[in-house]
C-alpha cells in the first residue's frame, strides 16, 4: 500500500464520521 | 518474533503473536478510531470548514489527521518523566520503547511536545492553532486550493490577534506557532515512513 493513510483505513473513519454533516446539508 | 506497535494510539505496545496480521489492524484501528472522530467533530466546528467542498473536506482530514493528533495529544509525552502514556493508561519509558524498535520519531515528538507544551497556551488558543494546523495540511489532493487557502489566512488572523491579546510581552510566540507548522509535516512524514514500513504478517 502506497497510501499511509489508505493503509489505516482513514479515510473511511473519516467520510463515516462526516456523513452526517453532509446529510444535514442536503436537508 | 515478537512485534510491538510502538504508537500511543494503541491500548499497549504489545501485540499477542498468537493473533493474526488482521486482528491486530482491526485492534489498532478500533483503539485509534474514536480519537478520529473527534478530529472530525473538531473539523466540523471550525467555522467555514463545512463550506469546502466533500471532496476537500475529506482530503484535508485525510492530510493533516496525523498532525492534528500530535497537538491534541501532545502531553501524553511527558519529557521530564521520559515516558509515553499509552490510550490504556500505562506509560512506556523512553528505553523500554527504544528497545521495542521506536527511533528519531520517538525522539523528534518528544522535542515537539515539550515546544509547544513551555507555549504554556490557553485552551482557546490551542484550539485556533489545532484549527490552522488541520487546514495547512498537505494540499496536493484538494480541489479548490483558493477556498482552503482563504480559511487558512481567515484562520492565522484571528490566531495572531488572540495571541497577541494574551501575550502582549511575548512578540515571539505567534512566530514560534507558525514554526511548529514545518514541525509537525515533518513529524507527519517520518510517521508515514514508519507506517509504510510496518509490515503484518498473517
Amino acid at each position: 500500500v502506497s497510501d499511509p493513510a489508505s493503509n489505516l483505513g482513514l479515510e473511511d473513519i473519516i467520510r463515516k464520521a462526516l456523513m452526517g454533516n453532509f446529510e444535514d446539508k442536503q436537508e | 518474533n515478537r512485534m510491538h506497535l510502538v504508537c500511543p494510539m494503541s491500548m499497549s505496545p504489545y501485540v499477542d503473536p498468537r493473533k493474526s496480521g488482521h486482528s491486530i489492524w482491526l485492534e489498532f484501528s478500533m483503539s485509534f478510531t474514536p480519537a478520529v472522530r473527534e478530529v472530525v467533530e473538531f473539523a466540523k466546528r471550525i467555522p467555514g470548514f463545512r463550506d469546502l467542498s466533500q471532496h476537500d473536506q475529506v482530503s484535508l482530514l485525510k492530510a493533516g489527521t496525523f498532525e492534528v493528533l500530535v497537538v491534541r495529544f501532545a502531553s501524553l509525552f511527558d519529557a521530564k518523566e521520559r515516558t509515553v502514556t499509552f490510550l490504556s493508561g500505562k506509560k512506556y519509558s523512553v528505553e523500554a520503547l527504544r528497545t521495542m524498535g521506536a527511533g528519531d520519531l520517538l525522539n523528534s515528538m518528544f522535542d515537539f511536545s515539550q515546544k509547544l507544551m513551555a507555549l504554556n497556551l490557553t485552551e482557546e488558543e490551542m484550539s485556533l492553532f489545532t484549527a490552522v494546523v488541520l487546514v495547512s495540511a498537505d494540499r496536493s489532493g484538494i480541489e479548490n486550493v483558493n477556498s482552503v487557502e482563504a480559511l487558512q489566512e481567515t484562520l492565522i488572523r484571528a490566531l495572531r490577534s488572540l495571541v497577541l491579546k494574551n501575550h502582549p510581552n511575548e512578540a515571539a510566540t505567534f512566530t514560534k506557532l507558525l514554526l511548529k507548522l514545518p514541525d509537525l509535516r515533518s513529524l507527519n512524514n517520518m510517521h508515514s515512513e514508519q507506517l509504510l514500513a510496518f509490515k503484518v504478517h498473517p
